[in-house]
């Protein structure tokens, strides 16, 4: 409905802009509708500006600032209606360290409420997990889980299966 | 309401059944290039209803049973088994541990079970709505696939919105 | 022959003269996210006849010029200069050393020269053809590209192949 | 023409097959014409399969392994008419470190014939360079480069313009 739509952009909007900054340091992003008259057909604009540089369209971004626009957008979105838990597939890839430390600090603060589940080949990242479980193929073409635990004390080795 | 075990046998590389045990707060899964990091996602949108092969980078939905290696005969199916806590009982039923176990035999024959009483994807899709649990609400941000949510055009950007909302 | 020195003044990120030297070998190019490491190889495939916008990421040929901050002005036209050793005469021209610098405008007039006098693109082309130099030849490998061509469908594959043969 | 499409293709099957088994350090990879009859129209098919794993779809192989083979390809088409210069802008990011290392690997021979530049940020790719670039933006907006050389002893850091 015309009502749901116009209410739940509004949030998305909201929390968009508040994100980005956030995952920027700064900076200022906006989701736009196209065509104001027809919400319900609109195409949905995005707007993006690093702190410090000139607004230009999205597509000149490098391809470290659109990953990090995505992850504000993408968190934008899930913010309307969290899930449980939220598995996440090496999205901090194309992030350099100080960006994927921006990542992991706004992770920390969604964890509270939201279980987090996150491959990545960042040693950044792997620093905030909980629990680490190392997969590996040992054995050619056949998957093996060992799970690492950080939480109390030193960590332990362990074959899960 | 939070994710407890993670049960995969027979799903892509995990020939033997393997378990994951998880708490709240955040997991941080690592390993080398083709060890079966992703395969793990996959397992958890499939047990979750994924109808797309394409989705699960497949042709057709038996591409997700164990196909064998030199050393290792194929499976005769595919099974996952995702464990919820359901103690806030935010989900619908009077337990306070909810399983969803899904497989599928060689023949492409698909089945679904809800603490182990055989269920049909409806049951599983009735579920998980209103938890915020269906695929579709972005419990599953994927590898390279974020771009496209920057670069893509504002109708195709307006399609990926109405799934959230 | 290999690339001597690139020049870049007023394109994209670089606002002030810049100037890179290379030798044979492998050279790195680093820095944290944004800072204008592709918009040097955009650099590369501009000053070597690059006519699409879109693969350079902007929308038409002008969005190239250095646009300005809080705290400088924009640029009213980008240059960039690639130099070459030609010592081995693989370039059908005497002199040891060629450089072609290309410049465009704020009225999306565009200049190319070789060795400082004014050339039409047809004879930047015609200097790169058969020596390998032409960017369809892969000579820029670009970030986030190179999953298409695993990826993508035979025909669309193929359509790769005939530029490259 | 068709004789030069014909031995130009064998060449690149050739190439791929083997470049492909030096970056995977064995499997196997071949590079199929659909339609043999029709070799001026035919679709050209990839099958890969890398060591101790069966042959399947390359859709289902990893991140990291369509990466590997996708580079495998690009160095086969390169080596059939090699530029003089080729920049690498990031095709190392989904490959973990050991897959990295065979990659850079592969680089340093065929920069023996063709002069690299190389955009990355992973630091076992930083470490064949004979030079490198850093590229900074103190000033906001506004790039800046400074060269450190390493190919004769110590690292010195000067502001290249
Ligand atoms: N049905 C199957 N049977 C056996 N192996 C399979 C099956 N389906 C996929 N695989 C294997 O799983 C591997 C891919 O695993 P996955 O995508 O999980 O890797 P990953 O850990 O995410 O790696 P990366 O870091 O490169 O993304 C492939 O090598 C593929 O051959
Ligand atoms: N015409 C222009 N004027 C000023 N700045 C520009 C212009 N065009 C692009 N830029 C800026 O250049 C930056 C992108 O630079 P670039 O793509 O080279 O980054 P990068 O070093 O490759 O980063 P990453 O590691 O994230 O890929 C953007 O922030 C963009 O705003
Ligand atoms: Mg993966
Ligand atoms: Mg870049």
């Amino acid at each position: 409905s015309k009502e749901l739509f116009t209410s739940t952009f509004a949030t998305v909007q909201e929390n968009f802009k508040d994100v980005f900054q956030r995952l920027f340091e700064g900076g200022r992003a906006e989701l736009i509708l196209i065509d104001e008259g027809d919400v319900l057909e609109s195409g949905i604009e995005i707007v993006a500006r690093p702190p410090g540089k000139r607004l230009q369209s999205v597509s000149l971004l490098s391809g470290g600032e659109k990953a990090l626009t995505a992850i504000a957008l993408l968190f934008a979105l899930f913010m309307v209606k969290p899930s449980p838990f939220c598995l996440l597939d090496e999205i901090d890839a194309p992030l350099d360290d100080v960006n994927t430390g921006r990542f992991i600090h706004l992770l920390k603060e969604f964890a509270k409420r939201t279980q987090f589940i996150m491959i990545t080949h960042s040693k950044v990242s792997m620093e905030i997990a909980d629990v680490i479980y190392g997969v590996t193929m040992q054995e050619a073409g056949v998957s093996k889980i060992i799970s690492t635990k950080f939480k109390e004390g030193a960590p332990e080795g362990a074959p899960v299966s | 309401m939070y994710l407890k075990k993670l049960e995969i046998n027979g799903f892509k590389s995990f020939a033997d059944k393997t378990e994951l045990l998880f708490e709240p707060g955040i997991t941080s899964v690592v390993g080398p290039n083709g060890c079966g990091k992703t395969n793990v996602a996959d397992s958890v949108r499939w047990v979750m209803g994924e109808q797309s092969a394409k989705g699960l980078r497949a042709s057709e939905m038996t591409d997700v049973i164990f196909n064998g290696t030199d050393s290792r005969k194929a499976s005769s199916m595919a099974e996952v088994t995702l464990t919820l806590s359901n103690e806030d009982k935010s989900l619908p039923l009077e337990y306070d541990e909810i399983s969803i176990t899904r497989r599928v035999y060689r023949s492409g024959e698909s089945e679904y079970l809800i603490n182990k009483a055989i269920a049909r994807l409806k049951d599983v899709k009735e579920l998980f709505m209103g938890t915020g649990l269906g695929i579709s609400a972005y419990s599953v941000m994927a590898q390279g696939q974020m771009d496209q949510i920057v670069t893509s055009k504002p109708v195709e950007r307006r399609a990926i919105f109405e799934e959230a909302a």
